[in-house]
């Protein structure tokens, strides 16, 4: 699983 | 960002504000269930705990902060100011039941075990379920103004167009979230048979009326 380190959408 | 995500905030502003401005035009919360908004207002402050902690854009900052204060404001005025409009004999959706199941999700699958992504994530699911108490009063009323329809229409348009950002963001970027994909396509699903409703009806000018 590729998550990204911060949430960048809303 | 891309034109779907972007449309899809559009979208998702344009359904919170339909909304205040119908509570507050008519001074009236008749046939909005308080659960459901009461449930976004809980996804928006547990999602967007990030605000203090990470920066990302102006933009990104300006939509969380006008989310949260408009949701707030939402609540406010259906359980506060406007309170003796409130449809509570319809609004009986246990809310338990959405929201103690996300938060045991979230504690079981999630990218990350720390407060914040566990946070995160339970926002996302329950995100996905917080229509339903509204669902469900338009259910058990078996009817919705137009100008309620237009808020769900615009809210379900969100995640849909969330979709599109995230197969677009695949391929252009090489970037998913399993579980905000996943959590999203639940959403937009929960909204099928209303947009069907909505298409067929409320676009020809018909008063959304579920069959007896």
């Amino acid at each position: 699983d590729k998550a990204e380190e911060t949430h960048d959408e809303l | 960002m891309n034109i779907f995500r972007l449309t899809g905030d559009l979208s998702h502003l344009l359904a919170i504000i339909i909304l205040l401005v119908k509570i507050w035009k008519t001074r009236s919360c008749a046939g909005i269930s308080g659960k459901s908004q009461l449930l976004f207002a809980l996804v928006y402050t547990t999602r967007y705990l990030d605000l203090v902690s990470t920066y990302i854009s102006a933009y990104n900052t300006f939509m969380k902060l006008i989310f949260i204060c408009a949701s707030y404001a939402t609540v406010y005025l259906i359980y506060m100011k406007f309170k003796a409009t409130y449809d509570h004999n319809h609004d009986t959706f246990r809310v338990e039941f959405l929201i103690l199941p996300s938060f045991v999700l979230s504690l079981l699958i999630n990218h990350d075990f720390a407060v914040l992504e566990i946070l995160w994530t339970f926002s996302i699911y329950l995100e996905s379920v917080a229509i339903l108490p509204q669902l469900f009063l338009v259910s058990k009323t078996g009817e919705a103004e137009s100008i309620t329809s237009h808020y769900l229409f615009a809210l379900g348009s969100y995640r849909g167009l969330y979709l599109l950002n995230w197969i677009y963001r695949y391929y252009a970027e090489s970037h998913y979230d399993l579980i905000a994909i996943v959590a999203g396509v639940v959403q937009t699903v929960l909204y099928c048979d209303f947009f069907y409703l909505y298409v067929t009806k409320v676009l020809k000018g018909k008063k959304l009326q579920l069959p007896a």
